[in-house]
């Protein structure tokens, strides 16, 4: 079976400022296959913590609207997910 | 993935394997590997110890308990080298060995490491089957006996975070669980090694209670944290699961604690997010350098104190 490849998919930052942007987190994580990276699941997601997690190609535009709509700020950590799988092993053999 | 081991790169289960016989042969003095179970997938559990004695003080590592934080399983590796190749030329960690032993797990989650290695580079759980549901795999850092049930919302297995169908139910915690219990006597510290952040944590994860050491702990956290910011100015953060990351249950961590290891930490391994679980292998070395510093203010603590 060939890996899974991450093509396009993006890891997002987000800090929800009050319970309410924390509720659009957790709900984007029920409709959205959201991949947690910090916390490790959507049930430890906090006013004001860091927020990291990864979406895919076809959820970031649905994503990217509901957190434009709430007024959310988020920062892309990364932009292809995939590449930087790649660009990991970046030291070359002894 | 071709190539030999490096302590500089990422290396794959086989590489792994290969290189704990490598140095047990190499440093048959120091080093040796003990079997303490086998996985799901029947891939062998190897612990190895690092010490001459069996009857004294040792301090139990493990790394990769979940499957995407490379960096931990690159840690454990470097240990092990660092440890065996400096004993009798550095004056600490000769020291240290001559008078403790350390137990080191270098991949936990051995399974879930060989999949995202070949399938799924962003697996976390291990790989067990549940009845009833298609989907796979436990978390292993969900799945010891410290209030394993008291959170429900980790109780479907198709969760990255499924804590899975009863305390040790997985085959990887219960051998952990079983060596540690039947080293216990000596075992006076236990570290676990994960990835990212950069925060050294301690007990508990499952109550905002604070241990009874407390202020023991912090105190070891504080100068374990500035000993390893000592080296690149990394900084760290410490403090109780609870209140520095957030509540859990089912952690090694509080398991370890509960069962009388009074000293019991998790690193949080670098970065902050900016490349998360991908971190590049340019960074591992400047990674472990500082981890070692830190690793081995703990253990000498553990040595004047326990």
């Amino acid at each position: 079976v060939a890996p899974l490849r991450f093509d396009r998919e993006k890891v997002l930052r987000v800090i929800p400022q009050d319970e309410k942007q924390t509720n659009v987190i957790k709900h984007l994580a029920q409709t959205n296959e959201l991949d947690f990276w910090y916390p490790d699941a959507p049930h430890h997601v906090t006013a004001n913590m860091t927020v990291d997690f990864r979406v895919s190609e076809k959820g970031f535009q649905s994503v990217q609207s509901a957190l434009d709509q709430s007024n959310m700020h988020y920062e892309i950590l990364i932009r292809d997910v995939q590449e930087e799988i790649e660009k990991q092993f970046d030291v070359k053999e002894d | 993935t071709t190539g030999r081991h490096s302590y500089a790169k990422y290396n794959n289960w086989d590489k792994i394997v290969a290189w704990t016989e490598k140095m047990v042969g190499k440093r048959p003095d120091v080093v040796s590997r003990i079997k303490i179970g086998s996985t799901v997938e029947d891939n062998p559990l190897y612990v190895l110890k690092i010490g001459k004695e069996n009857e004294r003080r040792a301090i139990f590592m493990d790394c990769g308990i979940h499957a995407r934080e490379w960096v931990s399983p690159a840690f454990c590796q470097w240990f092990v080298y660092q440890a065996t190749k400096s004993y009798g030329k550095n004056k600490i960690m000769t020291k240290l060995l001559d008078r403790m032993n350390f137990y080191v797990l270098p991949v936990f989650n051995v399974d879930g490491y060989i999949w995202s290695w070949t399938q799924n580079r962003m697996w976390r759980k291990n790989r067990s089957k549940h009845p009833n549901s298609t989907c796979i795999g436990t978390d292993l850092n969900r799945n010891f006996n410290a209030s394993w049930s008291s959170s429900p919302s980790t109780n479907h297995p198709c969760m990255d975070t499924y804590r899975g169908p009863a305390p040790e139910s997985e085959k990887e915690t219960k051998a952990v669980a079983d060596f540690i219990q039947s080293h216990l006597t000596s075992i006076k510290a236990y570290i676990t090694f994960h990835s990212y952040s950069q925060m050294l944590l301690f007990p508990y994860g499952y109550t905002s209670k604070l241990p009874p050491n407390y202020k023991d702990l912090v105190k070891v956290a504080k100068i374990g944290t500035e000993a390893l910011s000592t080296q690149y100015e990394t900084r760290y953060i410490y403090g109780p699961i609870a209140s520095t990351i957030y509540p859990t249950s089912g952690s090694s961590l509080d398991w370890a604690y509960n069962l009388g290891i009074k000293h019991t930490f998790a690193f949080e391994l670098r970065d902050q997010g900016r490349f998360g679980f991908l971190l590049p292998e340019s960074r591992i070395k400047p990674t472990c350098k500082e981890t070692m510093l830190a690793v081995k203010f703990i253990a000498k603590y553990i040595l004047k104190h326990t």
